[in-house]
This record gives C-alpha cells, sequence and structure tokens, in this order.
C-alpha cells in the first residue's frame, strides 16, 4: 500500500490509490471480463478536474520564485494530461466495443497516471514547501554565527532583535509542518529540536550578556564566559541542522509509526 | 495558490474514485 508523508497528502491519494490498485487486482483475476459501462460521463468528469488542476498547477508555477519547482511542475502536469487522454481513448474504445481488451489496458494505465502524476504534483509543491523552511532555518543558523562578535550591550540588543524575527517564523513553521507529517518518529525530532532551540534561546542571550559584562570590567572568566557562550551556539547550531535533515526526509519508517 | 491546487488535486481524487468504482463496479458483477 502507498504511503504519503504528509497528511494532506495522504487524505487526497491514499483512497483513490486503494481503489486503483483494487482495480488492478480485480483486472489481473479477470482478463477476459464482463461488458464495460459507458463510462463517457465518469471519464468527462476526470478531464474537467485535470484541466482545472493543469490551470492551476501552471498559474502556481509561472508565479512561483522556486526554479526546482518551476522544472518539476510542468512534467507532473504533463503525466496527468496525458493520463486523462488514456482515459478519452479507452471511453471511445468501449463505447464502439464494451468487452475491448485496449480500452480495458488504457482504462487502468489511465487510472494509474492520474494518481502518479497528481502525486508526482503534490510531491514538488509540498518539496517547494519544505524548501521555503528550510531557508528561514538557515538564515537563522548564518544569523547564530553573529553571537560570537557581540562585544557590547548595544550589539546584544541589536543581535535579540535582528534574531527574534527569524527564530519566531521558524518556530512557527516548524509547528505546522511537525503537525502536518504522517511520520511519528519525524515528528518527535522536529518537536525535540525545535524545543531545545527554543529554551536555549534565553540561555544564549544570558551567556552574550556575561560574556560582554566580564569583557568590559575586565574580569575574570572572560575565556570561560566565551566557551560558554560558543557552546549554545553550537548545540543552538546542531539542532537546527537537525530539523533541516529531518525536514528532508520522505522515507516512511515502518517501526516508528505510531 | 496552495489552497486551491489542493482544493483541485481533491476534485480529481474524488472524480478518479468515482470513475474507478464504476469500472470496478463491472469488474465484480
Amino acid at each position: 500500500m502507498p504511503v504519503f508523508h504528509t497528511k494532506t497528502i495522504e487524505s487526497i491519494l491514499e483512497p483513490v490509490a486503494l481503489q486503483v490498485s483494487q482495480l488492478v487486482i480485480l483486472h489481473e483475476e479477470a482478463e477476459d471480463g464482463n461488458a464495460m459501462p459507458d463510462l463517457y460521463r465518469p471519464v468527462q468528469a476526470v478531464c474537467a478536474a485535470v484541466n482545472n488542476l493543469v490551470k492551476v498547477g501552471r498559474e502556481t508555477a509561472e508565479t512561483s520564485a522556486d526554479k526546482v519547482l518551476k522544472q518539476e511542475m510542468p512534467l507532473a502536469l504533463n503525466r496527468v494530461e496525458e493520463a486523462s487522454g488514456l482515459l478519452v481513448d479507452a471511453s471511445g474504445l468501449l463505447r464502439d466495443d464494451p468487452f475491448s481488451v485496449p480500452a480495458r489496458k488504457k482504462l487502468i494505465d489511465g487510472a494509474r497516471g492520474i494518481l502518479s502524476g497528481t502525486s508526482a504534483l503534490l510531491l514538488a509543491f509540498d518539496e517547494a514547501e519544505v524548501r521555503k523552511i528550510l531557508r528561514v532555518c538557515k538564515s537563522v543558523l548564518e544569523y547564530l554565527a553573529i553571537a560570537e562578535v557581540v562585544e557590547s550591550m548595544e550589539d546584544l540588543v541589536t543581535f535579540v532583535k535582528n534574531l527574534t524575527p527569524g527564530m519566531t517564523t521558524m518556530s512557527k513553521m516548524i509547528d505546522q509542518r511537525e503537525k502536518e507529517l504522517t511520520h511519528q518518529v519525524h515528528r518527535e525530532k522536529l518537536v525535540y529540536s525545535i524545543n531545545s532551540v527554543k529554551n536555549l534561546t534565553p540561555v544564549l542571550i544570558s551567556g552574550i550578556k556575561i560574556f560582554v559584562t566580564t569583557k568590559q570590567t575586565g574580569g575574570r572568566g572572560v575565556g570561560e564566559s566565551q566557551e560558554n557562550r560558543n557552546y549554545v551556539v553550537t548545540k543552538m547550531s546542531q539542532e537546527i541542522h537537525e530539523i533541516i535533515r529531518v525536514l528532508q526526509l520522505t522515507t516512511y519508517d515502518e517501526e516508528g509509526w505510531d | 495558490d496552495a489552497a486551491e491546487m489542493v482544493k483541485q488535486a481533491k476534485i480529481l481524487a474524488m472524480a478518479t474514485s468515482q470513475l474507478v468504482n464504476g469500472i470496478k463496479g463491472e469488474a465484480e458483477t
């Protein structure tokens, strides 16, 4: 049975995937079959839906700034259109001969093609959404490195002011993404890492503050406070790298399924 | 946009399900 890694894709494709696989089995078991009904109307409904999806898909690809999506979306749309063409051919053949074997084959190939093309389309779009989250994560990661050049309280205020929006956006995006995933282990990893980053943020600010104060007063422990600050930056960076890694995973791990 | 694409994909999946059910119904008889 096919497995879809997001709840949206799963809710759209899983029922039809199950039906198509049952259809394939039924036709493999009964090659000769019975007379097929007139499928003109349901095929026309599929074609109309394909046309609408293709229109929206093309608009999405055209207006997107994501180069990969611009390349992948048309390919997936072509697959869906080709599959719809097979269904139209099958419908025509069955009108002339309700027992037509080539028509049955085209019906099955068409239904499979609609399924795989729609799956490719939704996956391409989903991957583009993931890339948006990755960009935010990477910008937070880059900004974190600036912690090591903060040497005054004024710098610290600027650092916190600039870090906060990216951190808030990243947290919101990860919270939403986590809820969308079907893979329990991936969800847990994302929750763990984003919570670590959230919890370490005040620790980092406090660490920078101690370093700045220690350095300005010329007191002992500058090296130690610097090490402490760097440790927190490293720990936060590791967690963000882990988020980036998990976001790109799509493999289904059966053992991890709850 | 995303919501519209998901909506159209759902409509297509439903139309495909109805078609497949029609074919299956015949194949099962």
